[in-house]
């Protein structure tokens, strides 16, 4: 599941905005 | 959960909401009501629209007040009639896409609220990402209807307004996309929720056990009972004249679940119809969703 949501995952696990992803 | 850890609960998740989202009804509601000093820019057709996309965006990036107010003195480009239609074609996709932008912010910024509620970030991460995927849409509909009258929708952070009249005048299927929100919003803000009371709610929609594919189910739906109850007592105590609220709010979670069953049916209808993008944070969020 966390890899179909990259953007996701990362959001909750750092914080990047989604343009820095 | 006694009383003294229900009222911390409603207070922190008050807070989240406070400090995580940049637009809340009580700001909302006095750009709505004419109560601040500056008014915002009305868009009620493409001229106003394009001249929003010069002024508003500029402002955004510039920060300078002064430097865009002079910018909207200015006159719009007269288009060519020959290029009339094809210009409007490529300011309908562009809606579109200041549409996603303000969602992928929207998702952002409720990332970070639900990362800020009790609890929240000791779920498996999975259900962490699941809780998220199915929420995002249906939180995203409650907090636009208070940026909502029943005349149109503030954008662009409350420096622009723009008409019911003029999104319901676009082409199809972009014409279809707004409507049915502006439909939502009439009949929720009728309830007259206030950001205390948007705070849980948008908290119990995170938190849902029956989201499919959860890991720890029992885990979520303990969070989900400590929230529902919450809210409960919470519009117990702010609205006593109004005792149906709480089932009546309830009730708003199914008529949620349509909207975005039906939101998420029509961008895929404009996915195979346009020639358009769709931000890959969205992509992640639609994709086997329902």
């Amino acid at each position: 599941l966390q890899e179909k949501h990259k953007i996701l995952h990362k959001l909750l696990q750092n914080g990047n905005t989604p343009d820095e992803v | 959960y006694m009383e003294g850890d229900r009222k911390t609960l409603v207070r922190q998740i008050h807070d989240a909401y406070m400090k995580n989202f940049t637009m809340n009804k009580a700001k909302a509601r006095l750009i709505l009501t004419g109560k601040t000093s500056e008014p915002p820019f009305i868009i009620h057709d493409m001229d106003t629209f394009q001249l929003a996309e010069r002024t508003l965006a500029a402002h955004m990036v510039k920060g300078d007040r002064s430097e865009s107010e002079s910018e909207v003195q200015s006159e719009p480009e007269t288009p060519a009639p020959v290029c009339q239609e094809l210009q409007q074609r490529e300011a309908e996709a562009r809606l579109f896409h200041c549409c996603q932008s303000t969602s992928v912010e929207t998702v952002t910024e409720l990332t970070e609220f639900a990362k800020a509620m009790p609890h929240f970030q000791m779920l498996d991460l999975n259900d962490q990402v699941t809780l998220l995927k199915y929420a995002v849409h249906e939180a995203l509909f409650t907090l636009l209807a208070s940026c909502m009258n029943k005349d149109g929708l503030l954008v662009a952070r409350g420096r622009g307004f723009i008409t019911r009249e003029f999104l319901k005048s676009l082409r199809r299927p972009f014409s279809d996309m707004m409507e049915p929100k502006f439909q939502f919003a009439t009949r929720f803000n009728s309830m007259d929720l206030d950001d205390s009371d948007l705070a849980l709610f948008v908290a119990a929609i995170i938190c849902c056990g029956d989201r499919p594919g959860l890991v720890d189910v029992p885990v979520v739906e303990r969070l989900q009972e400590s929230v529902i109850q919450a809210l409960r007592h919470h519009l117990l105590a702010n609205h006593p004249d109004d005792t149906f609220l709480f089932p009546r709010l309830l009730q708003k979670l199914a008529d949620l679940r349509e909207l975005v069953t039906e939101h998420a049916q029509l961008i895929q209808e404009i996915k195979t119809l346009e020639d358009t993008s769709l931000h890959p944070l969205l992509q992640e969020i639609y994709k086997d969703m329902y």
